[in-house]
């Protein structure tokens, strides 16, 4: 499979990448 | 204590960046809407370092021909790589209007007394659709040296791209046609050529009451 076809969820990134700060 | 904490190589920091909107609310007075923002930060040594990325990962968002990240990463430094998710805020009310002003602003010090190029390339599907050069030179400011890229203004693409995310009906939709928006920005050494900062940026929208956010990553290549 082509890099290309593979959603960014499916891809080795931290769990944090999915997490938006709630910072003021 | 910067390096390795935020976006800073052993040559050049980067201090702030933020693209914007401006609308005059009245003559004398702006109302300043910021879609992304990186504020200045003094990280200490007690600090954790960054989250790494393998930037293996990402190199299909960018360009990866000739001078794409991959060619970029083998030159090096390392230390020069950085990812940053962004979730941009949305939320400002877009009229068409010539009197709203689409900005980017950002800065950088340095030690060294240099002439900088920065690249910022826009891509679609990993493929650069437009690019933006802009050469700064330095002041010298309370014993290092500034490059400030002040109010530069956003380019017709991207204020296009703007108003047409804006107008998507689901934030699940808008994040969609965002995971094939990608942002390559290139700090470097005018006259060595040599790379000072590699920025990659990713999106998604804001679902925050707070504003734009955003997470660094150091890219490395295990």
């Amino acid at each position: 499979t082509k890099q290309d076809q593979v959603p960014m969820r499916k891809r080795q990134l931290p769990a944090s990448f999915w997490e938006e700060p709630r910072l003021p | 204590p910067w390096q390795g904490r935020s976006i800073a190589s052993s040559r050049l920091r980067m201090l702030e960046f933020s693209a914007f909107l401006e609308q005059p609310q009245d003559p004398e007075t702006f109302n300043k809407h910021l879609f992304v923002h990186i504020g200045q930060s003094n990280p200490t040594f007690s600090d954790p370092y960054l989250e790494a990325v393998d930037i293996r990962q990402i190199y299909d968002k960018f360009p990866e021909k000739k001078g794409g990240l991959k060619e970029l990463f083998e030159k090096g430094p390392p230390n020069a790589f950085f990812l940053v998710k962004f979730w941009a805020d949305l939320s400002a009310n877009l009229q068409d209007d010539s009197s709203f002003f689409y900005g980017v602003s950002s800065q950088y010090e340095s030690s060294e007394n240099m002439i900088i190029t920065s690249s910022t390339k826009v891509c679609s599907f990993g493929k650069q659709v437009v690019e933006k050069v802009e050469t700064e030179y330095a002041r010298f400011e309370n014993g290092r040296y500034v490059f400030r890229i002040h109010r530069s203004p956003l380019c017709e693409y991207m204020i296009n791209f703007i108003h047409k995310l804006k107008h998507l009906p689901e934030k699940y939709m808008m994040n969609s046609v965002l995971e094939n928006f990608t942002i390559l920005q290139v700090v470097s050494n005018r006259d060595t050529l040599e790379t000072l900062l590699c920025v990659a940026y990713v999106f998604e929208v804001s679902t925050s009451e707070h504003g734009a956010q955003h997470h660094i990553y150091r890219l490395v290549k295990d």
